[in-house]
């Protein structure tokens, strides 16, 4: 494992928790968009189908199991707790997320290494978290107004994509058989996504003022 | 394959 990757997973995993923190610290999700969250979760779930067949590392099988468990705990609160999912904005996430769902599962259906259960859910999971983000970018976009965690929240998981982008060149250089390709593609339209948000970040970063997105 | 290179990875 290189320092980009380290560093990739870290800036995930503190995505993950700067919202954990804003849903106990606020015991409010106003600006989180649940149709990302599901997404989210379902990435994990359908990718790591091969955490009890195939073992890699301690660091590994821990770090699938916490980002099973977080992204789960996080839709759980949106949906069901009594406080926290009275904030949650479900007017303005009205996203079609079900056909990014479907979308991708066509093509893990027909780009995919091999025709098993596993690897056609594995291909489904790189797709579908290239464009989980939508949802929440068209939800900021939408109420204008983001406070400051969420905006850290989608900061540093713009960060991770950075980092495993800086993570996959490493490797590409320093590894024999290391080839991307759809994986490749898949992660640049995903931190594509994120440029425009980090533009309007960085402009209030700049000017210490409340991040604002352009209606 | 092409997409197993990645499977170490999370």
């Amino acid at each position: 494992m290189n320092i980009f990757r380290f560093a990739g997973d870290m800036t995930h995993l503190i995505s993950i928790l700067v919202l954990l923190l804003k849903i106990y610290a606020t015991k409010s999700c106003a600006g989180i968009s649940l149709k990302t969250q599901e997404l989210y979760a379902l990435v994990f779930v359908t990718r790591y189908l091969d955490l009890f067949t195939d073992f890699i590392s301690v660091y590994n099988s821990v770090m699938k199991v916490v980002f099973i468990l977080t992204s789960s705990a996080i839709v759980w609160c949106m949906r069901r707790h009594r406080i926290v999912k009275r904030s949650y904005d479900q007017a303005l996430d009205t996203f079609r997320h079900l056909f990014l769902v479907l979308g991708c599962l066509v093509l893990a259906l027909i780009v995919h290494d091999k025709f098993t259960f596993q690897e056609v859910f594995w291909a489904f999971s790189i797709y579908l978290e290239a464009v989980a983000i939508l949802p929440q970018l068209v939800l900021l976009q939408r109420s204008g107004n983001v406070d400051n965690l969420t905006g850290q929240y989608v900061f540093f998981l713009g960060a991770y994509r950075a980092f495993y982008i800086l993570n996959w060149i490493y490797r590409y250089l320093t590894e024999q058989h290391f080839r991307l390709w759809i994986s490749c593609i898949s992660g640049l339209v995903q931190t594509a996504l994120y440029a425009d948000f980090f533009y309007y970040y960085y402009i209030s970063w700049k000017n210490n003022s409340k991040l604002q997105l352009p209606s | 394959g092409y997409m197993s290179a990645l499977k170490d990875e999370l």
